[in-house]
């Protein structure tokens, strides 16, 4: 389930398309501030599934590409190529292979997703990525300045993150 | 289902004391329920940082508390592991020594998972295996691979 | 109302008694994580008034220095000298001076405060600093953490903080 | 009254944009109630970052959130200034070119009032007039007065 590729277009700040080719280990993003690097985070987001309230957006049109003193794009899309080897999905993927491609697009007020390039309900990609042990919300995704919000929650709610986990 | 849940527990308590005492070079942290044997009841961190008493989370410091999270974080991989990790500036209120101690776990963490971290601090960007750098123009961000040098 | 020295005993990590001496213009705190500089700031809103609620404790008595594998002190005092020149306190002060001395001391389970070295009631403390525009939880004092926090509030309590000043 | 309340606000919103300005260079902010002329009504901040479209203060970056808060709390003074700010690890969120610029509105800012600020960064400290140095012994916090050397 680790992040091979991402191919961002026309989503917030990116517009003209960009390919972030990922590897396994340890990788730095930087940057000043204000320059896209939690935009990239929430392109990955977008696309597992997360809605546009968590992408700092209160509609899905937001998340579309503004320029400075122009018009928004109408559309937008992220696609995410996960390294699927060694997982047995079995009938969650149309094509079996060592690789799972995941798109979603914004066109209009709404959103449509892709798995291995053929349209599919949002329900498909949550229960694939649920597969991988991969949750857009999940505890190994820590958005800027919520780092210590794990600690902040009631211990009720922290004792679901273990039932996440167990 | 009970058994499975105290198995689970048990491990990522164990690991929260290791990385605690990793990143606080002592001390001790550990996982209990409010109500011990009820599965249903909250879940307690307990950290006590090296040459300390042990006080509430809210009585420690903005790193201490930073740091007490993240291990906390990684520890639940010995429940279930992440393929990836996403960190967004988690070391926004580190000073440098424990910037550094922090870089030094999540390269070692990156032997078993994909660990992608966002951060302004040049403590940390120097143990990543990769850098890339983002850019904006005239409103539009752009993504570079940069070249390695001197790092670890 | 600048401040010109603090003194600390008891108080959080402050075994012996501290002095610091502040200055006009711009004055830099640092040091290592955990080492007690929020607790300085701490020090300084609970001379003014602030709640043990609102300093990282629960209870007054988790203000008391507690020494690792030690008995909590008895007793903590808090003292904090204020620039009194030009500001016309009158009654609301025993003793008209440049300087006003303010003190806050724990004991048992509560504590009292002092002005110009005399016992008095919280209210004669609040009457003081709001004569010279200070407000323990006002917002020229940012919390570590918090400095957005001001952007997220509601627009009716962002209108509170103009009433404040206007 | 209303006419205090008024006055005050447009003072506090130019300043606002002056600071605004300043921690940007360039771009612009204001003030402005929800409901014009009704005093009762909420106050809504608009800004917006050089070379950038105005959008919800929400769709900011952690760094230029900051930057606004900042220059939001500073511009209060326009209203009643207070006699000292006590400013607790502000600059966490900020790049290395802005917590240059924001040492430097501050240093500015302490002509006026007396400024304390709580700082791991060195960009922000080498502007300062005076600095303290904390440590703890054996659970115990200390203070020293720290040379200046090689001080703005
Ligand atoms: N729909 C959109 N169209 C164009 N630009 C957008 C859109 N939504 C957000 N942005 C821009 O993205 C920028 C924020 O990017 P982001 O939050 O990724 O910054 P960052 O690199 O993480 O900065 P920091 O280091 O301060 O956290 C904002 O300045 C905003 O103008
Ligand atoms: N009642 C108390 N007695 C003794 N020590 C205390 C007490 N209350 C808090 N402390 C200690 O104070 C420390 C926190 O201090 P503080 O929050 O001021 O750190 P800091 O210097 O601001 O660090 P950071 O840079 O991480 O924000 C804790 O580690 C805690 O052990
Ligand atoms: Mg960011
Ligand atoms: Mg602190």
């Amino acid at each position: 389930g680790t992040i091979q590729r991402l191919t961002v277009t026309g989503f917030k700040s990116f517009r003209r398309r960009v390919v972030i080719p990922f590897h396994e280990g340890f990788t730095a993003i930087i940057g000043e501030n204000g320059t896209g690097k939690s935009n990239i985070f929430d392109a990955l987001t977008f696309v597992m599934g997360r809605r546009s309230r968590a992408l700092r957006a209160e509609r899905m049109e937001q998340l579309l590409h503004a320029p400075p003193n122009g018009e928004p794009v109408s559309e937008a899309l992220v696609e995410i190529t996960l390294d699927a080897r060694n997982v047995p999905l079995g009938e969650l993927v149309p094509e079996e292979g060592d690789e799972l491609l995941l798109g979603r697009r914004i066109s209009g007020g709404g959103s449509t997703y892709r798995l291995q390039g053929k349209t599919c309900p949002a329900r498909s990609v949550e229960g694939v990525l649920s597969a991988l042990s991969i949750e857009p919300d999940g505890h190994h995704i820590v958005e800027q300045g919520m780092v210590v919000d794990v600690l902040e929650r009631s211990p009720r709610r922290r004792r679901e993150i273990l039932d996440e986990v167990a | 289902k009970k058994e499975r849940f105290f198995s689970v527990m048990e491990a990522v308590s164990a690991e929260l004391n290791r990385l605690f005492c990793q990143l606080f070079r002592g001390g001790e942290a550990e996982l209990s329920l409010a109500e011990p044997g009820n599965i249903e009841s909250g879940l307690l961190i307990r950290a006590r940082p090296p040459a300390k008493e042990t006080r509430l989370l809210d009585a420690l410091s903005g790193g201490e508390k930073t740091l007490v999270a993240i291990a906390f974080v990684l520890s639940l991989a010995a429940g279930r592991p992440a393929p990836f990790y996403l960190l967004d500036e988690v070391d926004a209120a580190l000073d440098q020594a424990n910037s550094e101690r922090l870089a030094r776990l999540l390269k070692e963490f990156a032997k078993e998972a994909q660990v992608i971290v966002i951060s302004h601090n040049e403590e940390v960007v120097r143990y990543a295996d990769r850098v890339y750098g983002v850019t904006m123009r005239q409103g539009a961000s752009q993504v570079v691979a940069l070249e390695l040098v001197g790092h670890e």
